[in-house]
């Protein structure tokens, strides 16, 4: 292992992503906005950086980014969660009361559904919740094994005035989504029929059912349904930690929902990812205060165990996004950071240069581990037409940000983009940046990705490169938003239709060592950036004081 | 190559202990032939403390790959939840880098 100091450690603290302040932390729970406050619970093990011993973590918060820790919400105290407290949903019923059904682990590690209110409805902070005396409301059914059955999520209206849940599991290697209604959230009826199943995905858990606007940009109540809306399944898949969601079709009559394209259909290694790095787990809620959807995710460390202990923490979560139908490709989601993050920035600094092959120029916005980088790329016509009206020029069909060798493999139209968390001398760096190929039929393919693999000197850390292909429309610019909290990098391409998030432990590019760098290692083409960079502030998240919380930073 | 060859006769020229030692023994043979046998068995000993040097050596680090790898099952997996390490990961990019 590598020998890992407490500068070093101390410097991967995060300063405006959430955080406890220590110990483990895994999936986002029953997030939701009740009385003024938005409620953020998590998977929580108060006992040590490693996973185990789960309760429900809990935070307040009027922004969704200044976050205040309050007592536990749930701790494993009956047979029927003794063995955790595992994750759920939360649903507002017609009169605005709130249930909260979630996937108990029993004494005898049975996965069982469960239900939880708050005590008293009147405290917007929610503090105290009471365990249904009926729990659990549901266990595996027949044929359903006793660890393939968790993560309910949240209810969603039926035609005939029902509540529907669906619950992810598996049959074999078969990943599916069952379906359950209810009246009372205290007994259900299971459908025969499944919402969706797609073969040899393996179990499905942390599943999330939502619609989207085909035409607006807000967000939709988990019950909207009708002609102009899309539906979204979303499964975690147990066996690859990925988050893989599909469009489709949902049908109310019968419970189920069908996929536009079959070919990347959920959980399809090849489909669609709300993050092309590290992110799992997510959930999305809707936010009727602001009429939008926000999507939250679990990011995970890249390190070792090892090294988490002696920090004494692990993990966060992302920044939490909104999240909407692409209205121009209608293929894909968007994802973006809360308007709210951006009450953090402060000084920033403009930049308009343009670079040509093989170059690294220096951005001089002094330490650069709490930023906020918003760009766009300019390619030269003439380079563009110089590759794309050259036949010898063969089209690159086998890029793949994962497998062609990172931000080191030369192409003509890129790599090009940022070095974020990178020393003086460029002996640690992790790129963000685009790769442009002539793809099918010659015509422009552009990838986003985030090269990590030098991103440390450290040994014990994984460090891929991560990525995908980005749909760029016609006329479009290519524009990135890169935000850089000391371990983590959030990267969003063209608007948010790509997003790589990933974990980096720089052991020299820390505090004020910490640069940022401009780079075009294309072979041919010459870029124009321009690109405007915001030092970030702390969100200080912090134990909830009664007395010091109840003004806190106003809502954007 | 060029430099390793102008240390070698240096160090055997100036080695005082090969000298002093090509000495005594030829001395110690005449005077005191039984403790050739314990040249001998100290030879066995080292011997033996070598092989179990060896073995031990290599007993850690198999007894320490099966505890990591019931650390990767780990409680998370045991439990029935997806696994939360890295450990695999981590590993499998090793092999990778291995190979």
């Amino acid at each position: 292992a590598f020998a890992w100091n407490n500068t070093m450690l101390s410097w991967q603290r995060t300063a405006f992503h959430f955080q406890p302040e220590k110990n483990w932390m895994n999936d986002p729970d029953g997030p939701l906005f009740y009385k003024g406050w938005y409620h953020f619970f998590y998977q929580y093990n108060p006992n040590a950086a490693v996973w185990g011993d789960i309760v429900w973590g809990h935070a307040v918060s009027k922004d969704l980014i200044h976050w205040l820790h309050l007592p536990f919400a749930m701790v494993p105290d009956q047979w029927y969660d003794a063995n955790g407290v595992w994750t759920g949903s939360a649903t507002f019923l017609d009169d605005g009361s709130i249930v909260m059904l979630y996937t108990g682990s029993t004494d005898k590690f049975v996965q069982v559904q469960n239900l939880a209110y708050p005590e008293d409805p009147n405290d917007p902070l929610l503090l105290k919740w009471t365990k249904f005396s009926g729990n659990p409301v549901l266990e595996p059914p027949p044929g359903i094994g006793d660890k393939d059955f968790r993560d309910p999520t949240t209810a969603w209206k039926t035609s005939d005035g029902k509540w529907r849940i669906t619950i992810g599991s598996k049959i074999n290697r078969t990943g599916i989504s069952l379906v359950y209604d209810t009246v009372d959230f205290k007994t259900y009826e299971k459908h025969d029929i499944l919402l969706h199943q797609v073969p040899n995905t393996g179990m499905w858990e942390c599943v999330d059912f939502y619609p989207v606007s085909k035409t607006k940009h807000h967000g939709l109540d988990t019950s909207v349904n009708g002609p102009d809306v899309r539906h979204i399944v979303k499964a975690s898949m147990d066996d690859t930690r990925i988050d893989h969601y599909a469009i489709g079709t949902y049908y109310d009559s019968n419970g189920t929902w069908v996929p536009d394209n079959p070919s990347i259909d959920v959980g399809i290694s090849t489909g669609l990812r709300y993050d092309y790095g590290k992110f799992y787990a997510s959930k999305t809620f809707y936010d009727q205060h602001k009429g939008r959807r926000i999507l939250w995710g679990w990011i995970g460390e890249s390190d070792s165990e090892a090294a988490d202990v002696q920090k004494g923490w692990s993990s966060l979560q992302a920044i939490p996004r909104t999240v909407v139908l692409d209205t121009k490709t209608k293929k894909n989601l968007i994802q973006w950071p809360v308007k709210e993050i951006e009450s953090l920035r402060l000084r920033s600094k403009k930049f308009h240069k343009k670079i040509g092959p093989g170059t690294v120029v220096p951005v001089d916005v002094g330490p650069a581990d709490q930023i906020d980088i918003e760009a766009e790329f300019k390619l030269k016509n003439e380079d563009l037409e110089v590759i794309f009206g050259d036949d010898s020029v063969e089209d690159d069909k086998d890029f793949s940000c994962e497998t062609s060798g990172g931000a080191t493999l030369r192409g003509a139209l890129g790599p090009f983009g940022f070095s974020v968390l990178a020393d003086q001398s460029l002996s640690e760096q992790t790129l963000v940046y685009f790769y442009v190929t002539k793809g099918k039929d010659s015509k422009l393919k552009t990838f986003f990705c985030t090269d990590t693999s030098k991103s440390t000197m450290a040994n014990d850390v994984v460090k891929p490169v991560y990525g995908s292909f980005v749909p760029v429309l016609k006329g479009e610019k290519l524009t990135m938003r890169i935000l850089v909290d000391h371990s983590i990098v959030e990267g969003f391409g063209q608007g948010g239709r790509t997003c790589i998030t990933s974990r980096v432990y720089p052991t020299k590019a820390i505090y004020g060592a910490t640069k940022l760098f401009l780079f075009n290692n294309a072979t041919d083409a010459t870029v124009t950036a321009s690109f405007k960079v915001w030092q970030m502030n702390s969100a200080f998240i912090h134990p909830f004081s009664a007395v010091d919380d109840l003004v806190v930073p106003s809502s954007t | 190559m060029a430099r390793s060859e102008s240390l070698l006769p240096v160090t055997s020229q100036h080695d005082p202990l090969s000298e002093s030692s090509s000495n005594s023994i030829p001395e110690t043979r005449r005077r005191k032939p039984t403790k050739v046998h314990l040249v001998v068995y100290s030879g066995f000993l080292l011997i033996a403390l070598y092989i179990t040097l060896i073995v031990t050596h290599t007993r850690p680090v198999s007894t320490k790959g099966a505890n990591d790898e019931k650390t990767v099952a780990s409680r998370a997996r045991l439990a029935g939840v997806s696994e939360k390490s890295n450990e695999h990961i981590w590993k499998m990019s090793d092999d990778r880098e291995g190979e």
